[in-house]
């Protein structure tokens, strides 16, 4: 099918959005003395078995929670940081028992695995990389993708961990001569890494041969856009971004998500929708999650919002609860639910 | 705008790119 121009999504959606699409399953308060500053879903084996557990973050403190029966939730390991705060946790796919965290003030200057020994099941942890840290993603099979440095001297690095997230293999990829800001896998071709650089452009990688592939400019509307996943269908690439810099416009409102469908061997890109705020919602991204065709993002008026990428209409607002506006959201990884989550510790999880 | 603004779409692009570019 030929692909027509941009629709845009989210105006006006007020009466399209369906408050139920969300529903309450369990929340539960992290007790610190620090600013809560990300939340995830992972797979944590005990005793032989896997469980669904989350790992909070606060400034000085992550902590991995596991489920018991009634919706609760337990504290079993807490990792302390007393030196450099935690920016945000870093999932990998495909490891169990192992946590990783970027710290830093406002940018990162390390990434750092947390563990549990296995004799006495005490918490330790190990220092991976360490540096001018632009960005940093967990990668299917296993592998943690960064980029070190800015420009010429810029570094982009693949850590491979063993299955029980000890023994490691790295490997570089070759560097762009601009500063990579974003990392995203490519569903549908398992070697391909995408990233996004400072100039707007978007690199393609080959993460077998390390080779840089292509780079495509795309549109200078948006600067800093940040992608958040990646998709390869009928020798096209569609990748969603989104826009933390956008300006509000009359036309639009204020772009929150935006799929731009790439064609690789061209380098020629067009956006097929923009995912805007429903009418009488203000504000701007704080900061935002991609999952399948799912996009959800915490907005600078404390809402969060989500949209359905296939539907292309936003479908689910959360207005602040308690007075306390969203500062977090992440979709789980481990089942379709939405965790939110407050600066005061406060996690929700909504299934979606 | 359109696909047609595209250019030539190739299926096996992953693999065209990687035997192009410099190893």
């Amino acid at each position: 099918h030929s692909i027509e121009q941009t629709d845009v999504a989210g105006l006006p959606a007020q009466d399209t959005w369906n408050p139920s699409s969300l529903q309450l399953v369990s929340k539960f308060k992290n007790p610190s003395s620090s600013c809560s500053v990300d939340v995830s879903a992972m797979w944590w084996d005990r005793a032989g078995a896997q469980e669904p557990c989350i790992v909070t973050a606060c400034e000085d403190v992550v902590s991995l929670w596991k489920p018991l029966d009634t919706l609760q939730w337990e504290k079993v390991h807490t990792w302390h940081f007393t030196e450099v705060p935690v920016l945000q946790i870093v999932p990998v796919p495909d490891v169990y028992n192992l946590i990783c965290v970027a710290l830093g003030n406002l940018e990162i200057r390390e990434i750092r695995a947390l563990l549990c020994s296995s004799g006495d099941e005490s918490e330790k942890q190990v220092l991976l990389k360490s540096g001018n840290i632009k960005a940093v993603l967990g990668l299917t099979k296993r592998r943690l993708v960064s980029s070190i440095g800015t420009f010429c001297s810029q570094q982009v690095q693949i850590m491979t961990f063993a299955e029980d997230g000890g023994s490691k293999d790295e490997q570089l990829l070759m560097p762009p001569d601009e500063t990579v800001m974003t990392f995203a896998e490519v569903q549908g071709i398992q070697d391909a890494l995408l990233g996004t650089t400072t100039v707007n452009n978007i690199v393609i990688w080959n993460l077998k041969t390390g080779q840089l592939l292509k780079k495509v400019h795309i549109d200078d509307s948006y600067q800093a856009s940040v992608c958040h996943r990646a998709y390869s269908e009928m020798g096209l690439l569609f990748v969603v971004l989104s826009h933390p810099c956008a300006k509000e416009s009359q036309a639009f409102g204020s772009p929150v998500f935006q799929l731009l469908v790439i064609n690789p061997k061209t380098a020629q890109s067009v956006g097929v929708l923009l995912c805007c705020l429903p009418e009488g919602q203000a504000g701007r991204l704080l900061e935002g999650d991609v999952k399948d065709h799912v996009a959800a993002a915490v907005l600078t008026s404390g809402t969060i919002a989500v949209w359905d990428l296939t539907l292309g209409h936003c479908i689910a607002l959360l207005p602040p609860v308690s007075n306390q506006n969203w500062s977090l959201v992440k979709w789980s990884v481990t089942d379709s639910h939405l965790l939110a989550g407050q600066k005061d510790g406060n996690i929700f999880i909504y299934r979606y | 705008c359109s696909t047609a603004d595209l250019g030539p779409i190739s299926l096996n692009w992953f693999e065209e790119l990687s035997s192009e570019a410099p190893p």
